[in-house]
């Protein structure tokens, strides 16, 4: 099979196993080297790297925006989306006036790939496959639930204690090197405005809190900007969000990325569950890539650009 | 490599919250080695879960006696995943 050459010969329209979407990464940051560079912020259990794109114009520890696809690896419209933005922010900064007003004051981190051993697995064994790859001692059991696994009411309820439950939380808060890498970069870098976690699928967009029904200090603010954001993403396709607290909209969930980082205070943090045909899961075919990564960056500029307008 | 199949995902509807409690109840319940694509959140919302083959009869029976509403949203997990994976190879070449 012929490897892509460049970038724009990247096929957005189907899934990559993982050493393609690595492969990508590096073509990207060749192409665009004063655009975009690629940071390693930790390895995953199995030594993968886990790679970061950093989207920057200059400066130095500007304002910031976090997002991550994939941390759970059976969702691959994530991946597959994170690729496409990666892209997208290419062709568009310098061209898009609200993403090239967003670069010139801050920088985009965007990690595709959050749970690559968790990745590689569903290709490769299971194409069902959750959570990381960790054994767990004394249970025949492998892997956590990277999104149960953060310091954010960890080991409350909605997460499981059982190593063999996929919403299992692991023995404590960051056991995970997928996880504890990106709360290390997170706390060093100091300066993150906005925090997106992207997944799949029920059409949702949520923000904090998922361990508690105690609504966040800024749940006013943040519920008027998801309407606003799931606005512009059904202005595409009429695609229909859901959206809310992850409490009240879902369910109680604990240890959950952006319940961490929220009250790292990350502001402007948001999770997405990408968009259901109603008929496919987490097998969605092909054909929907482009679609779902189109009208969810919709909402993605809707949060970056309200995160840009509100500094605090 | 593990396959899946016969492996059916059940959109389950749940009628009240009494419904929701034992489709709940399921979750965790691991010897029917249920997969929950979709959680159990409101009366609004389906349920979408996995079920292997050899647990669809029991797990079926089980909905039908409690009354609960389901359709078969995917009625061979593995004929997705092999259509999957065949235009994966092709789209690569």
């Amino acid at each position: 099979v012929p490897e892509p050459k460049n970038a724009d010969s990247y096929d957005y329209a189907r899934y990559h196993p993982i050493n393609e979407i690595y492969s990508f990464q590096d073509m990207l940051v060749a192409e665009n080297p004063k655009l975009v560079s690629k940071i390693v912020i930790g390895k995953s259990y199995e030594g993968r790297p886990l790679n970061v794109l950093k989207f920057s114009t200059g400066g130095t520890n500007r304002p910031a925006i976090w997002i991550d696809t994939g941390i759970h690896s059976r969702e691959w419209v994530t991946q597959a989306s994170g690729t496409w933005f990666a892209k997208k922010i290419v062709d568009d900064y310098g061209r898009d006036p609200a993403l090239t007003a967003i670069l010139n004051k801050m920088d985009i981190y965007l990690e595709i790939v959050t749970n690559p051993d968790g990745y590689y697995f569903s290709h490769t064994s299971n194409r069902m496959w959750r959570k990381t790859r960790k054994p767990n001692p004394g249970s025949s059991c492998i892997g956590v639930d990277p999104n149960r696994n953060w310091d954010a009411g960890f080991g409350g309820a909605g997460a499981s204690g059982s190593p063999c439950a996929e919403t299992y939380r692991g023995p404590k808060a960051n056991s995970e090197s997928e996880v504890k890498s990106i709360v290390d970069f997170v706390k060093s870098h100091g300066n993150f405005k906005a925090f997106i976690s992207l997944h799949a699928y029920s059409q949702m967009l949520l923000y904090p809190y998922g361990y508690t029904k105690t609504p966040c200090k800024d749940d006013t603010e943040l519920h008027s900007l998801a309407k606003k954001a799931v606005t512009d993403l059904a202005s595409l396709y009429g695609t229909r969000y859901r959206f809310g607290s992850i409490i009240n909209t879902i369910y109680q969930a604990s240890g959950g990325s952006i319940d961490w980082s929220y009250n790292q205070g990350i502001k402007y943090s948001f999770t997405f569950e990408l968009r259901d045909t109603g008929r496919y899961g987490f097998i969605l075919p092909t054909n929907q890539i482009i679609p779902t990564a189109t009208e969810t960056w919709q909402a993605l500029m809707a949060i970056m650009n309200h995160t840009y307008k509100n500094p605090y | 490599k593990e396959t899946f199949e016969g492996h059916q995902v059940l959109r389950m509807y749940a009628k009240n919250e009494d419904q929701l409690a034992l489709i709940n109840d399921l979750e965790d319940n691991h010897e029917f080695e249920l997969d929950f694509w979709r959680g159990v959140t409101d009366v609004r919302t389906p349920v979408d879960v996995r079920v292997p083959h050899h647990n669809l009869r029991s797990i079926k029976i089980h909905l039908e006696s409690n009354a609960i509403d389901y359709s078969i949203m995917i009625g061979d997990l593995q004929a997705m995943l092999d259509e999957e994976r065949m235009e994966m190879v092709s789209a690569a070449r």
